[in-house]
């Protein structure tokens, strides 16, 4: 999901 | 995690480390945007401001804090320990104009209207243009130093390789994040006259785009 998703990323 | 995320995490830290030591070993910050760097300290530190807040695993926590603290030192060389060596003369770029629109379209464009959310948009939007002041400096003297373009060239890399990770992103893991996606399209588009001549011109220290 997109919420979730780009909190992994830098 | 992907070799492309890895490979881009690297080229983005090689870019910051390579910034940081040129500064430290020839004692000087001549040629370098101190505006950019700025803006770079200020992408950090509203970005990741989850780590107040979530846990991802140590590899996310540890290179945020490293990305944090190498720009902070970047700031800390360049406006106090060798502001001797700063040509602010030609770090003329005006940031104001980059941050106020940045900052309305946050608000505007974004995933969630929450605090955290809304910062963590602003620095996504902000890290597109960062470069701007840096890439304006260097038009305005028509040359910078070996060691510049190879920060600016890992810099533009990096990107590069997250817009790789985000096509493989979308076929393996139907990730897809339109706000980190088209700012990541902008940012690595402002490289691309600059990669172009940093290959053709043998990646030395060359004239650049005016």
């Amino acid at each position: 999901g997109n919420e979730s998703g780009h909190k992994d990323e830098l | 995690m992907n070799i492309f995320r890895l490979t881009g995490d690297l080229s983005h830290l090689a870019a910051i480390v390579i910034l940081l030591l040129k500064i430290w070993k020839t004692r000087s910050c001549a040629g370098i945007s101190g505006k950019s760097q700025l803006l770079f300290a200020l992408v950090f530190t509203t970005r990741y401001l989850d780590l107040f807040t979530s846990f991802i695993s140590l590899y996310n926590t540890s290179m945020k804090l490293i990305y944090i603290a190498c720009s902070y030192a970047t700031v800390y060389l360049i406006y106090m320990k060798f502001k001797a060596t700063y040509d602010g003369n030609h770090d003329t770029f005006r940031v104001e104009f980059l941050v106020v629109p940045v900052g309305g379209l946050s608000f505007l464009v974004n995933h969630d209207f929450s605090p955290l959310e809304i910062l963590w948009t602003f620095s996504i939007y902000l890290e597109s243009v960062a470069i701007l002041p840096q890439l304006f400096m260097i038009s305005k003297t028509g040359e910078a130093e070996t060691i510049t373009t190879h920060y600016l060239f890992f810099q533009g890399l990096y990107r590069a390789l997250y817009l790789v990770n985000w096509i493989w992103r979308f076929y393996f893991e139907g990730f897809f994040d339109l706000i980190a996606v088209v700012a990541g399209v902008v940012q690595t588009i402002l490289y691309c006259d600059f990669f172009y001549l940093y290959i053709t011109k043998g990646m030395s220290g060359c004239a650049l785009p005016a």
